[in-house]
């Protein structure tokens, strides 16, 4: 699974996902990625991009539950998403990327690793695996 | 006026001893995304457009398993999915069991624009794409040697469920093998 989530110089966010689904699946499986809310989620607050194991993302409506409960709880990303993790996925294994509308960065995930980069306006640039 | 910013990934669930090779790879691939949209977002592009172009050239690189180098059914076939959001209006596009179409997720922003809904399927999902026009490729194109290989290897596991490439045997780590994952050793799952 690919996935991208952005917020411009205007503050609007947005996401998407794509992938192949997962090896030997059978046919005519829907995984989380197309799945508004499970595996990709955008709105004022946040944009977020899901990968892993799919099912799990999709009874947690993971990226959703990121934005829920900065709207709701007023949690700040970081907060939120390692919220969402650890809270939402029960023993699923994923991980997820976000950015927020105020240009903030976040990822999280409970798998040994995420194929994962950042760049902002302010400089950074990261790019990791575990 | 807020500071822009980007996020990509390429999958979860890496093998902890995936080969440097590999790894330096992925890393190539990500950087070189990151710097595309950084550079869209520099000169004034908007969010949806720079998650369409990054996700494009992310499913064009067989290095992660959408687009080119896609994962495979069980029959060896591709079916591809890929969704779209823009945050501003809520506005939204997927699709799923694409077979032909080159980069699933600019038809999903078209399913955004130009059509009702909000997400295509299947057959429906091809024709919308030729009704649209957007570029197709024989199934050939996405299936590559090494996931026709990680497709034989799952089989021959008989229980690669999730979202996660069987490695090449020499690539999994002895060491890892006390945690577990859908009843596997972690060791023998790879990235995507």
């Amino acid at each position: 699974t690919v996935g991208c989530a952005v917020v411009d110089a205007n503050g609007h966010c947005a996401s998407a996902t794509s992938t192949g689904g997962l090896m030997n699946k059978m046919c005519g499986r829907i995984g989380d990625s197309p799945l508004i809310g499970a595996g990709t989620y955008a709105c004022g607050a946040c944009a977020v991009s899901c990968t892993g194991e799919g099912e799990a993302i999709i009874r947690s409506t993971l990226a959703r539950d990121v934005a829920a409960v900065m709207e709701y709880k007023g949690m700040r990303l970081q907060e939120a998403v390692d919220w969402a993790i650890k809270e939402r996925l029960d023993e699923g294994k994923a991980g997820l990327i976000a950015v927020s509308g105020d240009g903030e960065v976040a990822f999280g995930f409970n798998t040994v690793g995420m194929f994962r980069g950042c760049a902002t306006e302010q400089g950074l640039m990261e790019v990791a695996i575990w | 006026m807020v500071g822009w910013a980007i996020a990509v990934h390429g999958g979860a669930g890496v093998d902890p001893s995936l080969p440097a090779e590999r790894q330096e790879a992925a890393r190539r691939v990500l950087s070189r995304c990151l710097a595309l949209g950084a550079s869209a977002l520099r000169a004034g592009r908007a969010a949806v457009d720079v998650v369409e172009m990054v996700v494009r050239d992310l499913e064009t690189d067989p290095v992660f398993n959408s687009g080119r180098g896609s994962a495979l059914t069980r029959d060896g076939t591709v079916e591809m999915e890929a969704s779209i959001m823009d945050g501003r209006g809520r506005r939204c596009g997927a699709v799923s069991g694409l077979t032909t179409v080159k980069n699933p997720v600019s038809l999903a922003r078209l399913v955004m624009d130009r059509s009702p809904h909000s997400y295509l399927a299947f057959d429906g999902a091809e024709e919308f794409a030729r009704q649209q026009g957007v570029e197709v490729v024989d199934n050939s194109y996405f299936v590559t040697d090494e996931n026709v290989s990680m497709l034989k290897l799952a089989k021959e596991a008989n229980s690669i469920l999730y979202d996660y490439r069987v490695p090449i045997p020499e690539t999994c780590s002895a060491g890892a093998g006390a945690m577990q994952m859908n009843g596997l050793p972690i060791s023998i799952y790879a990235p995507e």
